[in-house]
């Protein structure tokens, strides 16, 4: 078990050896703008390796599957497949969803970033190709994702009138409260 | 051969294709879920994990009209949702878990949800750590069709962010979800205005009212100002409101006047007088002395149960009764139905637009403070009355005329139902 002295367990010590790996420099940024779906798929025909069918067009998502440590990653090759404008757009593109400031560089701003806990679930996917293979790697999506600029505009709650007054919420009796 | 595997486990998953509605959804509202036996946390204990996942399922049955149900034992490929903790390579995924840090869950399209046990999950208001139930709901909104959202006070962020004293659905979420599902649509057996008198430090008298809605053996207190109901809602009847019918009540009034302050429940051919200060019926009227339950057409001569619904007019100091296409003008001065009645609905309720109007039947009658009108509620649609403001608009319109049909999913937001299992929380 996970060593903790206090009754409610809030002192527990994660094993260190259980530590998720931080992103500490561009290959590692590289590697977590490429599995959330910021960095494109690549076409990996002559690049297939037998030991991690990363994947390929029809019969497997298009959402990467990296094995952590596996001797092929995306930029496996010596000279890094994506071309510095790749790897920038889609750190602007990270940077600017998150709310960071847009630079295009791989900060300390954007690092703090990457390390926060997070869902696995990419941010962008090529919804059509993965659901119709039941895919086996996380849910879903188009390309949009939804962001500030669809917020639509707040019911504009005209001002109560009579004598009463809408009393916010005063639970009666024994009803649950949450 | 991958393909063919995966379609014989999700094969049963019901959805509806993605091309054809550039989304994917469940196409049935009641959905099984079950946190699988070889997938318990060692952090937290079972009923904790259970009592979480299913508080996270009753968030979002609260606002759409999806509904969950915890099934432990059909078999499991009949399950829609199963969730699991492992660590590192767990569960047969092909997605591993990266240890404590960074990614602490994921979640299948229409399936499966699995949390990383090396993260360090908490239960609500339970020191710091990543609570359990926030990421239970984002999960689940994955599970249910839902992407990223990259918008402050959605729970639907890709990072986690430690919560606030207490997370809930806000409007966006809501609206985003009911774009999957469409939205809470259902009749009503009653709703009213709860009237409460309270004497401020300088003697003053304020009057406060909260809105109820009612449906069969539940009911939503409903905030006009934040436009929804209260998180946490619906409630079993017999919860708040102590001696009338737990299965429902046909009718609400509250006889207001000068000198007298009443509130009735009607059922069947009964009715209780209701005692707002000790909060549940008199076994016998204060005033009267008649015992409750009483019969509606001793109480009320000329008028017999079962109603349809009522409203005390204030206007004219009239209980309307509402049975059939009929309704029945009681006047409580004199205590006697009003001559000539019972008369057409559609006579004294004449449609500002002919043929637009509910005729009978109807679920509801509903005096709103807020708006300072009356409704009538049938179905999913109501009609209001018009009133002062609007026959001086328009000089032409008769008294008590009803204004062309709405939807009450459009006035009043996001009354949900939630699975009966779901109600004990």
């Amino acid at each position: 078990e996970n060593i903790f002295h206090n009754r409610d367990h809030s002192d527990v010590e994660m094993p260190s050896t259980h530590q998720a790996e931080r992103i500490t420099d561009k290959e590692t940024a590289e590697q977590f703008l490429s599995k959330y779906g910021f960095l494109k798929p690549v076409n990996w025909e002559e690049v297939q390796s037998e030991e991690t069918n990363l994947w390929s067009s029809d019969d497997f998502p298009v959402t990467s599957v990296l094995q952590e440590g596996s001797s092929t990653s995306r930029s496996g090759r010596s000279d890094s497949l994506f071309e510095p404008p790749e790897f920038i757009v889609a750190l602007k593109e990270f940077q600017r969803v998150s709310g960071l400031p847009v630079t295009g560089v791989f900060d300390d701003a954007t690092k703090t970033a990457m390390n926060k806990p997070r869902c696995g679930v990419p941010d962008k996917m090529d919804l059509n190709s993965t659901a119709d293979h039941n895919s086996t790697s996380p849910a879903l999506w188009n390309d949009t994702t939804i962001t500030n600029e669809t917020e639509s505009e707040m019911f504009d709650f005209g001002v109560l009138n009579g004598t009463a007054q809408d009393n916010q919420h005063e639970p009666e009796g024994l009803g649950p409260i949450r | 051969k991958k393909r063919d595997l995966a379609a014989l486990v999700h094969g049963r998953r019901h959805r509806r294709d993605v091309m054809e509605m550039g989304h994917v959804a469940f196409s049935k509202t009641v959905l099984k879920w079950r946190l699988i036996g070889e997938g318990y946390s060692s952090q937290l204990s079972v009923d904790d994990q259970r009592y979480i996942f299913r508080l996270a399922f009753r968030m979002w049955s609260e606002v759409s009209p999806l509904e969950f149900l915890e099934d432990q034992s059909s078999p499991l490929e009949d399950i829609d949702i199963r969730l699991g903790f492992g660590t590192g390579r767990h569960l047969g995924c092909t997605q591993r878990f990266d240890g404590a840090g960074r990614e602490f869950a994921h979640a299948w399209f229409l399936g499966d949800i699995h949390f990383d046990d090396d993260e360090h999950f908490t239960a609500p208001n339970t020191g710091n750590g990543i609570s359990l139930l926030k990421v239970a709901v984002h999960e689940i909104g994955h599970v249910l069709g839902l992407p990223h959202i990259y918008r402050t006070g959605s729970i639907m962020q890709p990072s986690y962010l430690p919560q606030e004293a207490t997370f809930e659905l806000d409007w966006m979420d809501r609206r985003a979800i009911q774009h999957l599902y469409g939205g809470c649509k259902g009749h009503f057996s009653t709703v009213f205005d709860w009237i409460r008198k309270e004497r401020t430090q300088y003697g003053e008298v304020v009057v406060r009212f909260n809105t109820y809605f009612m449906r069969d053996s539940w009911y939503w207190l409903y905030e006009n100002r934040n436009n929804r109901t209260r998180y946490g809602d619906p409630v079993a009847v017999q919860v708040g409101w102590h001696g009338i019918p737990s299965g429902g009540v046909d009718a609400h009034v509250h006889v207001w006047t000068r000198n007298t302050d009443a509130v009735y429940f009607f059922k069947g051919t009964q009715y209780w007088r209701y005692d707002g200060e000790n909060d549940q019926v008199f076994t016998m009227d204060p005033d009267t002395g008649h015992r409750y339950p009483r019969l509606i057409s001793e109480g009320f001569s000329g008028v017999s149960g079962p109603i349809d619904t009522a409203f005390f007019d204030r206007r004219d100091s009239h209980i309307y009764f509402f049975r059939g296409t009929d309704v029945y003008k009681f006047d409580i001065r004199a205590n006697r139905l009003a001559a000539g009645f019972p008369k057409k609905i559609t006579e004294i309720f004449p449609a500002v637009i002919p043929g637009n109007h509910p005729k009978g039947n109807l679920d509801a009658a509903y005096f709103s403070y807020l708006h300072n009108s009356i409704f009538l509620l049938k179905g999913t649609s109501y009609w209001r009355v018009a009133g002062m403001r609007d026959r001086l608009r328009r000089l032409s319109l008769p008294y008590n005329a009803l204004m062309p049909q709405r939807e009450v999913d459009q006035q009043w937001f996001d009354i949900c139902n939630v699975h009966a299992s779901a109600l004990r929380i």
